[in-house]
């Protein structure tokens, strides 16, 4: 899996 | 960001403003869990840690990390102290130990790192998959619910609703990046709102009161 380049979801 | 994202975070904002409004317009908090509120000021607390420690995304970000915890300690001004007489115990009786304890095991247990950030950060996902349990068990306790509470929780519906085009979006656009313990968990909080949409559906938006069949 990768994972998505940064956490930006609230 | 994408359609999806904008909307789905609108519609989370939306929702804070119709809480904030029934509250305010009827001068009560009836029909309101608080421990779901509590259960909110607990998951942003806990998710939004790194606006200390330096991992700035954007203005965006930022600011809505801010007003989310703002008003979810203000939510709880609210109903304690300002409009505390309205405020009924004895129908808010979900156990919050029972979804204290288990999701703080899971975030123990599923991290992408074994650190104090990484372990909290998890911990928000889950326990914001459940935070409305304690609202949707009073639902079904009084079984009834004032139309603008609805509304509320349509509008909370629809935002996690959203995230999960959100991500199939993101998976395509970002090269096939996923999140795991996000989506599972995005996924979960999602289905528990399916009973109260069939409801909301056929009567509420037929302009009838939400009422649950005895």
């Amino acid at each position: 899996l990768e994972m998505p380049a940064e956490k930006d979801e609230l | 960001m994408n359609l999806f994202r904008l909307v789905a975070d609108l519609s989370h904002l939306a929702s804070i403003f119709i809480l904030l409004h029934k509250i305010q317009t009827t001068r009560s908090c009836r029909g309101i869990s608080i421990k779901t509120q509590l259960l909110y000021v607990l998951v942003f607390v806990t998710r939004y840690l790194d606006l200390f420690t330096g991992d700035f995304v954007s203005i965006y970000n930022s600011v809505m990390k801010l007003f989310f915890i703002g008003s979810s300690c203000y939510i709880i001004y609210l109903m304690r102290i300002k409009y505390k007489p309205t405020n009924d115990p004895s129908i808010d009786t979900f156990r919050l130990e029972y979804i204290l304890g288990p999701t703080a095991v899971l975030a123990l247990i599923f991290n992408y790192k074994f650190t104090f950030l990484e372990v909290l950060w998890a911990f928000s996902i889950y326990l914001e998959a459940v935070a409305i349990l304690p609202q949707l068990f009073m639902l079904q306790r009084t079984g009834e619910a004032e139309t603008i509470t609805t509304h509320y929780l349509a509008a909370l519906g629809i935002y996690r609703g959203l995230y999960i085009p959100n991500w199939i979006y993101r998976y395509f656009t970002e090269g096939g990046a996923i999140d795991p313990i996000a989506v599972v968990a995005g996924i979960v909080q999602t289905a528990l709102y399916v009973d109260f949409f069939y409801v909301y559906f056929t009567k509420v938006l037929q302009g009838q009161k939400f009422e649950l069949p005895a």
